[in-house]
């Protein structure tokens, strides 16, 4: 006989961390440390702050093999979370700032939570967080998360004087991993974020002692992403029923149209109402299913609804993107390009792509290292099913002579109000099409510059032989 | 300012249904049809039936370009489903039958649910299911989900006297989707299920009118999965905390060892606490928090705890898998290794795999199709993420000469009570250590024997010759 259950969500993604990215100790850590980092690095850019991140992670006790406990601390110059929100947004799955329609790293409200949860489930110590929003006050939490209820405990609340005005977020806690195994991964991590973000500073302390320092070189912030409207063709049926049914009822479908979806102005309201044929003085009061369904599916075919906006978005900038490349890897030639945005199924996306060729690129002498970034998180897992990999491997490489000599690297960044990730772990980008066409003219732009440019210093090396 | 925002689990994955497979209409249909499918197998086999599935697929109105609406009805002759879980089963998002420790094609709690729900959200329409258990009475129940509760709305409910004594499930209801795009996907899947269980009996009718049937070949059936307990290396600090308060206070923990683990009887538990100096007398209820994490940690370092049991796995079987892939395939050659049980972290697993040469093996001459399999699901995207293809990628295929004039097809099939998927779409299997290990030793083993058939073909030919 079956035995039905329900779980929280908490229990389903403690049972399930590895669809998260927390497999091994190794890569458990490597995912806490990142999941972090990046609530870190959103805190501070979505509030046109330069971030200032300071990690430092210690050896508590050796366990058997190249296990290890350790303790993880994190301090940003951020945001802060209001005091109200601390426990929930740290201590509960699916509790986030992240649920709008905007470009940041963090999208599922869960992944700062499960690294904590991650540290519980080795350790049984409880975390300790510290926040201000740089008010009167700074608040000092310790609790644990109740696994079976999805929600905090909290163990112990201390409130200060705020005196010198800090704003920020503080992050103790302890957790199992193996760094032996991790390290490379957070390095690189580090550095292929200080190559996107050069106006981040990152003091990174390992176990071993090694400050790992990051300058900033660059004091120019990319723009600070916008929150934006549902775009016509990224609603499904349900989605326009909560519109309609959370707005005013009086309201006519035409007042409705221009005042919640993305770029519809009276103009295209009118025009797709006349496309349509639906009378647009209706009030939402007087809609019923079967109008509602309609409205819907005219909403499909129409093709007079404006593409999403990219200003909406925060790229990195060539000039910036070039900076970070050329700080963390020297290159003797580095090219960026910035695609003009694009969008899928409603959302606005942009490519930018960079190749670097020689310097510190690591690699084989002629091989391609691919880079790839979304919304400025660096990916490091999972290459064999990202769309960047695909599309390279359909490219058909020796049409494009080039230097052969040392290694190329290839930097492919996409930003979106919303990346299509393939799983929770946030490491391989689904390959949409409008997507892998946008990378594929990117990387074929940069191949066709380099290869101009390999013949430029061929021609060189001839002249200066004759 | 920031707003926060908690999200139900159906908010969550109805936001995110990629995660999940709901990506375009084409995939979506697919990914409908195979979780719906997968349940009704699982009705059939966790109970010991041979199963009998039917599954109509209509369209039901065209939209713009090869979008269209469809009904999916299917019905079997499985466990049916208790009239009190009836609809929280396929109405809520993490209510599950298979949260326990055993081997099923379902584990997540959610793909049947979410397939219903992404018709709700693309059509408006009310889902219908009937169920019976083989009792008294057959239930009829029509309802929708509450996306923002993550629970199930009844519209209507209908009980009948259950005069033919029948048992199983019947659902009915409409999505959006591509046949046109889905069709290939839907008609393979069917196949490599039917390769891999020829014990089922499965009619398919697509929305062509074509009667796709794929008839019971082989009337026994692979041993019903058991359920286990936990075993000491699957478990963390955490579970044994919960393991340890669901026990009966009174217990001494040698007798909690003996009653909760897998495979752990009174010599194995005296020997553990002679090596972890502890007190095997000691109560539960005298256990505090550092007496826990210490047989935990004792735990993780103990050698002596006899590895998990593959006797509670249902493999297909050497027999039912060579005779499935001879009717499907009808290969020249074709051979079928079952390879020992063995286990990652506390799971039990096991490899079968198959090599069929010639015949009806789809691909290029000389070229290896790769089939994948896990709990007898077929998995038919992201070949590109998982463990046998990189298996097979690493393997230098030049050192086994072999007939290189047809395809071959290579079949891998792992069964366990825990599938490493990596992600809830269940289409790549993450490469875990010792599955990596058992999938190569598989492959070689394959490939040692075909090599040696290929060579006693030539031979034979050029005797022939000669
Ligand atoms: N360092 C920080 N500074 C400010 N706010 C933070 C910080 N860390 C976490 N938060 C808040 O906690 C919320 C939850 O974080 P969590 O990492 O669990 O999910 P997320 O970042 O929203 O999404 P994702 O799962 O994609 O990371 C965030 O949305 C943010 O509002
Ligand atoms: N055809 C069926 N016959 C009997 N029980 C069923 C059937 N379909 C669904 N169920 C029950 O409903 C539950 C939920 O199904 P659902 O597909 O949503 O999740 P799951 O199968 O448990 O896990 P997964 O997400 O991996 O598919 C199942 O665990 C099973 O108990
Ligand atoms: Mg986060
Ligand atoms: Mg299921």
């Amino acid at each position: 006989v079956e035995s039905y259950q329900e779980l929280s969500p908490s229990e389903f993604f403690y049972r399930n961390k590895q669809l998260a990215g927390f497999t091994n100790p190794a890569r458990s850590l490597y995912t806490a440390f990142r999941e972090l980092f990046e609530n870190s690095m959103d805190a501070c850019e979505l509030m046109g702050v330069l971030p200032q991140i300071i990690i430092i992670l210690r050896e508590i006790k050796r366990l058997s093999g190249v296990r290890g406990i350790y303790k993880l601390y994190i301090q940003d110059n951020g945001s802060g979370i209001p005091e109200r929100h601390i426990l929930n947004a740290l201590g509960k799955i699916f509790y986030s700032s992240k649920y709008v329609i905007r470009q940041s790293r963090g999208t599922f409200g869960l992944g700062g939570t499960l690294a904590l949860l991650y540290g519980q489930i080795t350790t049984g110590r409880p975390i300790k967080v510290v926040s201000s929003i740089g008010g009167r006050y700074i608040y000092q939490y310790i609790f644990s998360i109740d696994i079976n209820k999805n929600e905090p405990i909290i163990h112990s609340k201390k409130r200060v004087l705020n005196k010198l005005g800090w704003r920020g977020t503080i992050i103790e806690f302890y957790l199992e991993g193996n760094y032996i195994g991790a390290s490379r991964y957070i390095i690189n991590y580090l550095k292929y974020t200080a190559a996107i973000s050069p106006y981040a500073e990152i003091l990174y302390v390992d176990p071993f002692g090694t400050l790992y320092y990051f300058p900033r070189t660059i004091t120019m912030l990319p723009p600070i992403p916008k929150e934006t409207k549902p775009h016509p063709h990224g609603i499904d049926l349900e989605m326009l029923k909560i519109l309609i049914k959370s707005s005013p009822p009086e309201w006519t479908i035409r007042e409705f149209l221009v005042n919640t979806f993305h770029r519809v102005g009276y103009n295209t309201a009118d025009k797709f109402f006349r496309f349509a044929r639906i009378y647009p003085a209706t009030r939402l009061s007087e809609l019923n299913d079967d109008l509602i369904k309609r409205l819907y599916n005219k909403f499909r075919e129409f093709g007079g609804f404006r593409s999403p906006s990219g200003d909406v978005l925060s790229p990195i900038g060539e000039k910036i993107f070039r900076e970070g490349i050329i700080k963390e890897f020297h290159p003797e030639y580095v090219d960026v390009v910035s695609r003009p945005p694009s969008s899928y199924s409603g959302y606005p996306f942009r490519i930018e792509a960079a190749l670097a060729y020689g310097g510190d690129i690591p690699g084989e002498p002629g091989g391609i290292t691919l880079f790839r970034y979304a919304n400025k998180i660096p990916l490091l897992f999972d290459e064999g099913s990202d769309v960047s990999s695909k599309v390279l491997n359909n490219i058909n490489l020796s049409s494009y002579k080039r230097l052969s000599d040392k290694p190329i690297g290839l930097f492919i960044h996409i930003v979106s109000t919303k990346v299509p990730f393939k799983s929770v772990g946030k490491e391989a980008i689904a390959d949409i099409p409008e997507i892998e066409h946008e990378v594929e003219l990117a990387i074929r732009f940069l191949l066709r510059r380099f290869t101009k440019y390999s013949r430029s210093v061929v021609r060189r090396i001839e002249a200066r032989k004759r």
